[in-house]
């Protein structure tokens, strides 16, 4: 009442109910700009999710860290105050049919970005093991965006990568694909196809599995996953609650 | 035999008061609301092992968010990271504490963490949230 004077800072000391609980824990999800539920307990099927991603992600995380203390920030890391790797993935081959070119094509659900981020990079990323056909050769890997497909007539393509690489070399190849992003940020709920090509130096189509480049099948520490950089474009507004 | 049971007694009461505080995941270090001590910052601890979200959180575990409680009165020495103004405030509370409000004792730096975790679709997403960790208390 003001006339009692009370400890300036002692808050009401009292139990919170089930009900008040669970809509603190929500509000510290809230303020922590995490997702509303925590993901449910790990299922059988999530031991078999590709590991390649965390395993990427935890250095970031580590880097991130750094860069809070100081250190040099890693390539896109500095520009971004949020970063999502994406397995989710359905993987398909034309690799068989030897006139038309051979490609592998990734499908990727991009349904869980958030509104309002604006993307500052992405990448793919698919690990490449040392290929003994044809040995020690100049190989060119592009990348397609898979713009619109047609029934009757190959697919609408929009370029965006390409590296020069050793047939023998090993390790993870990352390709730029920041220029997709204009469209996925339109169409959310359409999956974003990415197209892979790779060429021999005398310009002859190849298998890119017999390249090297794995795909679904490799190790779950070496399967491919894409990489985004988001910017929050304006500060979010907390609606009441 | 009594100075011990009293020191428990009193012990209890700072578990107690610990314990109150503790809602479930968020940890202070107990004495911050009682002592007059000047302002300074405190150790809170928001751990996520006990808000039960390990299953989706993969780092931290937990991070120390500090708050900042203390007295901020006339004189402040330079240690209460104060303005000129916070100065002139708590003067003129001292004339008329009915008009003019205590100067508070807040955060005067914060910084950033970093949240690993998994979505709905068991993508890996990382999160910077800014200004969640105090790194500095002063009075304002």
């Amino acid at each position: 009442s003001g006339h009692r004077l009370r400890p300036p800072y002692v808050f009401p000391q009292r139990r919170l109910g089930i009900h008040e609980r669970r809509d603190m824990q929500r509000e510290i999800l809230a303020v922590l700009g995490l997702p509303e539920l925590p993901r449910p307990r790990a299922s059988p099927a999530a031991s078999r999710q590709p590991a390649s991603a965390p395993l990427f992600m935890l250095d970031l995380y580590h880097a991130m860290a750094d860069d809070d203390n100081g250190g040099p920030p890693p390539p896109h890391l500095g520009r971004s105050d949020l970063v999502m790797s994406f397995v989710n993935m359905v993987e398909r081959d034309r690799t068989l049919d030897y006139q038309e070119p051979h490609w592998k094509e990734f499908l990727f659900d991009l349904t869980q970005i958030p509104a309002g981020e604006a993307v500052t990079a992405a990448e793919f990323r698919i690990y490449k093991e040392p290929s003994t056909h044809p040995l020690n050769t100049t190989l060119h890997v592009s990348m397609f965006e898979v713009v619109q497909e047609h029934s009757n007539r190959e697919s609408d393509l929009f370029f965006l990568d390409l590296q020069t690489l050793r047939s023998g070399d090993e390790g993870w190849l990352v390709l730029d694909i920041t220029a997709a992003s204009d469209r996925w940020l339109l169409s959310h709920n359409k999956d974003l196809g990415l197209r892979l090509y790779v060429e021999t130096q005398d310009g002859h189509s190849m298998d890119p599995g017999l390249a090297g480049l794995l795909g679904q099948q490799a190790p779950r520490s070496r399967q491919p996953f894409m990489v985004g950089f988001f910017r929050a474009s304006q500060s979010p507004v907390r609606a009441p609650r | 035999a009594v100075r011990p049971l009293k020191r428990k007694r009193q012990l209890n009461k700072t578990n107690q008061m610990q314990h109150s505080n503790k809602h479930a995941g968020v940890f202070d270090d107990g004495h911050g609301s009682r002592g007059r001590d000047v302002c300074r910052r405190h150790e809170l601890y928001v751990s996520f092992r006990d808000l039960g979200w390990l299953d989706s959180v993969i780092a931290p575990q937990g991070y120390s968010a500090y708050y900042c409680a203390g007295e901020c009165n006339y004189p402040m020495n330079s240690s209460m990271n104060s303005t000129n103004h916070a100065n002139m405030q708590a003067l003129i509370h001292l004339t008329k504490p009915d008009v003019v409000p205590k100067v508070c004792c807040v955060p005067t730096e914060l910084s950033a963490i970093s949240v690993l975790y998994y979505d709905r679709s068991n993508n890996v997403i990382l999160r910077k949230e800014r200004n969640m960790v105090v790194q500095a208390c002063g009075c304002h």
